[in-house]
């Protein structure tokens, strides 16, 4: 039974992007399927697996036709990761998506027929909560909630919590919290100490125990449209993001 | 006769409200009158600049009912920058104001009469190229465009450019583009070298001559609620804003 991930957190730049891609391919890598569906107009996580950006089947028209999602799987390079693209079509979309009657659930009605298609279908977010983020969260079992150890990343987030609540209480109650990611963690700084230790008082175990570390590599790899693990699986951004899968697998089993 | 500058880029995290809040104290240090009008739901450049985020009259309540903006003023610790601060309730403003007729039009309207108040106003925008991005850009006379040189970074500014010349057709024919700044510039990697060569070849004059170095103390004061230059008047982040502001002001002069 697949499980549906959203990778959401208002917030801007903070790895979304960075964590989808890098987590789906660890997983893939561990021979597990998944499905990545790219919600951002910016599409970066479909340059980011080496998709162009520019496809004309994109996440814009099933979400405005209803096209079955599994006419839009894309290939990557690695066998058992498929993508459904986005492209800037979907930068309107949020005007359109609001005139049909319960827009909020489109994305997970089309999600039903093939949720079990794979083992995880992870849900890349644009950093706002309008409409195609709102979506995402109707459609998840769970949210990830990737977050930099910085003021205004902290300062945002109970924002988001508040709008996971709603949606728990009026639309999918089945939504829970996988977990907190601190990225781009630079253990030098007395901020990021201290920012984290915020988090981990404001969080307690649902921060998760693999921290994802500042990392050039990983702001290299989507200029040659590569998952880090595909880019050079020696450096530390490497090996977090495997470290991730692999806590993400296991907690997943004991549930 | 004030000028309105729009800080946008729908990338998230590339130092949009550290821009804002950093270049109009520096422009306020200079005894120029500066107006910061804060139009993203995070609300970080009212916090930036010691403001709670909960007051009740924000941008929000303006746009909603026409509420003249200068009843909204709220002074800060410089005698000559005020702040129309922003709220959580903006989070669902964007499906609230496309009720109304002309909603493109509305901050451009809210601006028109106090825009001799101020030498500059300058308005943060969320990182998205939705409603109140578009309320912005039809009410500026210029948009300043932060980058980092990261993959990511460029490859949305193709969607900006389309959006700024929409813009430029069908509702404000004077909007133009004051430059691009590049932040959170880290010399020592070849990623962000070769990027900057990107934009140079890419923007060639529009590319503003100060660059904004990755610097630890911008990323701590906001938690103090203080621009740079209150916070550490002696860290290369002042510096680099301080003189951001000197060229933008002799620019200014020149047209
Ligand atoms: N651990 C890391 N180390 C170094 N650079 C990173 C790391 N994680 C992400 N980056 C870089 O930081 C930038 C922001 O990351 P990313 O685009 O993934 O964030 P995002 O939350 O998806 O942004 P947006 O809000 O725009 O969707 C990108 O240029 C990315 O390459
Ligand atoms: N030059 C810099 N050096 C170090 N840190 C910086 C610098 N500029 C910004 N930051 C930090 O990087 C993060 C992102 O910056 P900021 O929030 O200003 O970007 P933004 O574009 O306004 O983000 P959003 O898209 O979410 O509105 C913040 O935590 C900020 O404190
Ligand atoms: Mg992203
Ligand atoms: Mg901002």
């Amino acid at each position: 039974m697949g499980k549906v991930v959203c990778i959401a957190n208002q917030k801007g730049g903070v790895g979304k992007t960075t964590t989808i891609i890098n987590l789906a391919a660890s997983m893939a890598a561990a021979e597990r399927k998944v499905l990545v569906i790219d919600m951002d107009p910016q599409a970066n996580a479909t340059s980011g697996l080496g998709i162009p950006r520019n496809t004309r089947n994109s996440i814009y028209r099933a979400l405005i036709s209803m096209k079955p999602l599994v006419e839009l799987f894309v290939s990557t390079e690695l066998e058992t990761l498929k993508i459904v693209p986005s492209n800037k079509d979907l930068i309107g979309a949020e005007l359109e998506l609001i005139e049909f009657k319960n827009w909020q659930l489109r994305l997970r009605d089309l999600i039903e027929p093939i949720k079990n298609y794979f083992e995880f279908i992870l849900v890349d977010c644009p950093p706002s909560l309008g409409v195609l983020t709102l979506n995402a969260l109707v459609a998840s079992d769970a949210v990830l909630v990737p977050m930099q150890c910085e003021y205004f990343s902290l300062e945002g987030v109970s924002d988001l919590l508040d709008t996971i609540r709603r949606i728990r209480a009026n639309y999918n109650n089945r939504l829970e919290i996988m977990g907190v990611l601190l990225t781009m963690y630079d253990d030098r700084t007395n901020l990021a100490r201290q920012v984290r230790e915020n988090i981990n008082t404001h969080f307690k175990d649902l921060v998760l125990k693999t921290v994802i570390p500042r990392n050039i590599k990983l702001g290299e790899c989507p200029s040659f449209g590569k998952p880090i693990l595909l880019y050079d699986i020696k450096s530390k951004g490497a090996e977090a993001y495997l470290n991730l899968a692999k806590e993400i697998l296991r907690n997943e089993k004991k549930s």
